[in-house]
């Protein structure tokens, strides 16, 4: 189950629709200070459901919308879509026979999130089904946050515990 | 269940142990169970970079600490390999020799993982398969460009 | 008293913001009282990146934060200078031109306190007036050893 | 008042007596992950007073004392000294008239701290207010451990205020 690309729009830094190409097995996404590469992370993070602004370094959910520059107006819509490739069949429930799955996560100023898998509107719940038992999900070990790796050797006993539980 | 827990923590143990052991090139690293029953316990790490003894992974540098946090993550790996994983410069407290070492094990782990990778480490950069900028040639505006490793290297300077 | 603390934040300001805008080449940055009375109020930092309107500090990149961090430490030392300063790997989630820019910054400052920092970037490295090397030849023996910058950068490759 | 050396001897990895010189305004500490950079600057914080294990990694004070190696035994005690040079005479009180000063701390496996100001026998209160006024401290601002540098821009309001109002 390979991811294939990201789709972002107004979302953080990445506010023109842009698409994130992902073509092999070990890619490097590089560029200076501030330029969006920790924001595609958490775009990827976001769309998996999560669901608090402070995990995404925010104040509130609208956060992540995005609010303007020296030469650009807010806008009022963020979106960001994760295409798998699902030939081997790994994403099961009712989406095992897609050979490719989209997962899409819409927010307002209001703060109201919309779901869609392949283009159908869902619950989020709907969307965090979809990767139970694969591992992933918004705060899967499988993504490591910036400045975080060595909270994970640090944690409580009962944390690293609740960890292994998970892999389980 | 218990069985499941106990397997689950013997794999992810096992693994541990040998991939501490290639990103230090000797030492030892294990978990284990803190007093108690199996289904409450709670898990210890224990580290021990070569020729140390150390009695708590807090008294590790920055740099030990990181390279015990990435071989127990992909130990996770080894057990239940989740599809992909993203890694946010985790390399940031490595000197160059821990940078290789840990670069070595990402290419083996990419064998059965999609690894994307953030860094601005010119030796981790190389041994990407496919490299991809960000830049924000307007202010505050992101964008995605294709890069080889010569422009990543200029682009990450810029 | 009032009239002491709110001439401190005053001076902590003009310093931040001038430092600020030295190390991003732009933009600005400056300190806000939360409301209520002055003797109880809380003190915000609001930092904008050139040609970004960022709300929340929180926003900020690993990278941008660290550099923000340094230009608010270095103005209290405008202030009341202490006699020195320590810096532990500050430099870690610098890309290269922001690392160029920090070091001369230390190297300003260098002038009027005693900076003392450890690094792994071999840019910072050239700008000291004197390097020292810290080995651990005996394992878990720390011992120090004088270096010139080519030994350093060997060591810190070690 | 510059920190012309510090004498290290049982504290941590460094188990010899080893002196650090400081002949400049601008020094680069550098060296291997793990071979003991940190450590330096714990040890400062622990002879400036740090009173807290955990601000020094440990789980008990006793844990900088230094517990062995695959070819040394542990020690029984810990001893950490700064020189200073005072010749602008910026150390104020009783000690004005020194042209060096050295604060001492030794700490033994039961836990107990013997603090000394240029060899005589003090209190750590006595080494805590010889810094008043300075800027110095522990915990000062003028000492950023390793990973913290972000902290300081995140803190909340309120401790924001506390650092400034030391800083006055
Ligand atoms: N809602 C938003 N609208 C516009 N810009 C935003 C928004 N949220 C965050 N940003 C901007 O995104 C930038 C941070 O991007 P990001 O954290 O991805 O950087 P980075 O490439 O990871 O940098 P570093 O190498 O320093 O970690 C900040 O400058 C911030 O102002
Ligand atoms: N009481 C002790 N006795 C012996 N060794 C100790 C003691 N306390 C800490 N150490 C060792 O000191 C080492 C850490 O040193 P330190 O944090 O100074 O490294 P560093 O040079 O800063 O490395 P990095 O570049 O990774 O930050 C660890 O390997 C740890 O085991
Ligand atoms: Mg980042
Ligand atoms: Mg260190």
């Amino acid at each position: 189950m390979r991811l294939e690309k990201i789709k972002l729009s107004g979302f953080k830094s990445f506010v023109d629709p842009t698409t994130v190409h992902l073509t092999s097995n070990l890619i490097g996404i590089v560029g200076p200070n501030g330029c969006g590469k920790s924001n595609i992370i958490d775009a990827v993070r976001w769309v998996m459901g999560e669901s608090s602004a402070k995990h995404l370094r925010g104040g509130h959910m609208a956060d992540v919308i995005f609010n303007g520059s020296a030469t650009r107006q807010p806008v009022s819509h963020a979106s960001v879509e994760l295409f798998f490739d699902n030939n081997e069949g790994v994403l099961g429930g009712a989406y095992a026979q897609y050979s490719t799955i989209s997962v899409k996560r819409q927010l307002n100023r209001e703060g109201q999130s919309v779901y869609f898998l392949n283009n159908l509107r869902c619950r989020r719940r709907d969307i965090t089904d979809i990767f139970l038992g694969t591992g992933l999900g918004a705060r899967s070990y499988a993504i490591i946050e910036q400045g975080t790796i060595s909270r994970m050797v640090e944690s409580k006993p009962e944390e690293l515990r609740e960890h292994i539980e998970e892999a389980a | 269940t218990q069985v499941c827990f106990k397997a689950t923590f013997d794999a992810i143990n096992l693994g541990l142990q040998s991939k501490f052991e290639k990103l230090f090139e000797g030492g030892q690293a294990y978990l284990e169970l803190t007093e108690g029953d199996v289904l409450e316990a709670g898990v210890n790490i224990v580290a021990q970079p070569p020729g140390k003894k150390t009695r708590s992974i807090h008294l590790l540098s920055g740099g030990e600490k990181a390279l015990t946090a990435v071989a127990l993550v992909f130990s996770f790996f080894d057990l239940n390999p989740a599809p992909f994983c993203m890694l946010d410069e985790v390399d940031a407290p490595l000197d160059d020799t821990n940078v290789e070492r840990f670069s070595k094990l990402v290419e083996e782990m990419s064998e059965n993982v999609q690894l994307m990778f953030i860094s601005h480490n010119k030796v981790t950069m190389e041994i990407a398969k496919q490299l991809t900028g960000v830049t924000m040639m307007e202010s505050g505006v992101s964008r995605m460009v294709a890069v080889d490793i010569d422009e990543a290297i200029d682009l990450a300077e810029s």
